[in-house]
C-alpha cells in the first residue's frame, strides 16, 4: 500500500 | 484602497473555476508586484500557488499590502455573473470587510457591482524553494487532462515515469491495467501541440488521480502544461495566465508505507 505525504512536510521549514 | 481593473475579466473566471473545487477558503494577498494565493486543499495533500503580476492589469492600485480572505465558491458565484469579454474591476477599501467586483461589457453598456464579505482565515505559508527538477514534461495541457480523465476510470493513481523515450502515465485497478505512453515531439509548425522533455535523469513517481483531474480544471487558462518532477519531492503541475503569471499546482508523492 501506499500512503499519501502531506505538503507541509516538504516546504514547511525551507 | 485597492483597484484592480482587468480587461480580460475571462481570466479571473477561468481561474476561479480551476480553485473553487481544491480550495475552500483562501487569503488573496495584493501587494504592489501582484495579487496571489498560496493555500492547501483540505486534506493538506496539495498546494496551490496563484500569481497575477501587477503590470498584467489595465489598472493596479494597491497603496498597501492587503489579503482578503474570500471563500473561493462564492467568489467564483460572482464572477459567474460577468460575461466572459466583460472587463473587471476588484475594489476594497483597507478597512473594509468586503470586496465589490465591477463588471462592464466591452462596449460600456452594461456595469455591474458585485459586494461580497470577507472573512478571516488563519491560513499557514508554507515556503516553496526555487528547485532543481530532475525532469520537466511540457506538453498540451487538454492531452494531459483526456489522461487523467481517462486512467481514473481505470484506477486511482497514476505513476509518472520519465525516460528518455517519453514520459509514461500508468494506472492499475480490480479490472486491469493502463500504461500511456507520450513521446517528445517538438511540433515545430503547431507549438502548442508539441511534448518536450527535458530530462537530468529518469524519475517515477505516483500521485493520487483525484488531485490530478482536480488540477486539469485549469485547462482552459492554457494550451500547454508543464509537469516538473524530482524522486521524493512534490510534483508541480503549471498552467501560464496568459502573459500574467501562473497557477501551480503541487501534490506530494505517495509513497510506500
Amino acid at each position: 500500500l501506499k500512503s499519501q505525504t502531506r505538503i507541509a512536510r516538504f516546504y514547511r521549514f525551507s | 484602497m485597492l483597484e484592480l481593473r482587468l480587461v480580460q475579466g475571462g481570466l479571473l473566471k477561468k481561474v476561479l473555476e480551476s480553485l473553487k473545487d481544491l480550495v475552500n477558503d483562501a487569503n488573496f494577498d495584493c501587494s504592489a508586484s501582484g495579487f496571489s494565493l498560496q493555500a492547501m486543499d483540505s486534506s493538506h495533500v496539495a498546494l496551490v500557488a496563484l500569481l497575477l503580476r501587477s503590470e498584467g492589469f489595465e489598472h493596479y492600485r494597491c497603496d498597501r499590502n492587503l489579503s482578503l480572505g474570500m471563500n473561493l465558491n462564492n467568489m467564483a458565484k460572482m464572477l459567474k455573473c460577468a460575461a466572459n469579454d466583460d472587463i473587471v474591476t476588484i475594489k476594497a477599501d483597507d478597512a473594509s470587510d468586503s470586496v465589490t467586483f465591477m463588471f462592464e461589457s466591452p462596449n460600456q453598456d452594461k456595469i455591474a457591482d458585485f459586494e461580497m464579505k470577507l472573512m478571516d482565515i488563519d491560513s499557514e505559508h508554507l515556503g516553496i524553494p526555487e528547485a532543481e527538477f530532475q525532469a520537466i514534461v511540457r506538453m498540451p495541457s487538454a492531452e494531459f487532462a483526456r489522461i487523467c480523465k481517462d486512467l481514473s476510470t481505470i484506477g486511482d493513481t497514476v505513476v509518472i515515469s520519465v525516460t528518455k523515450e517519453g514520459v509514461k502515465f500508468s494506472t492499475r485497478g480490480d479490472i486491469g491495467t493502463a500504461n500511456i505512453v507520450c513521446r517528445q515531439n517538438p511540433s515545430i509548425d503547431k507549438p502548442e501541440e508539441a511534448t518536450i522533455i527535458e530530462m537530468e535523469e529518469p524519475v517515477s513517481l505516483t500521485f493520487a488521480l483525484r488531485y490530478m483531474n482536480s488540477f486539469t480544471k485549469a485547462t482552459p487558462l492554457a494550451n500547454q502544461v508543464t509537469i516538473s518532477l524530482s524522486a521524493d519531492l512534490p510534483v508541480v503541475v503549471e498552467y501560464r495566465v496568459a502573459e500574467m503569471g501562473y497557477i501551480r499546482f503541487y501534490l506530494a508523492p505517495k509513497i510506500e508505507e
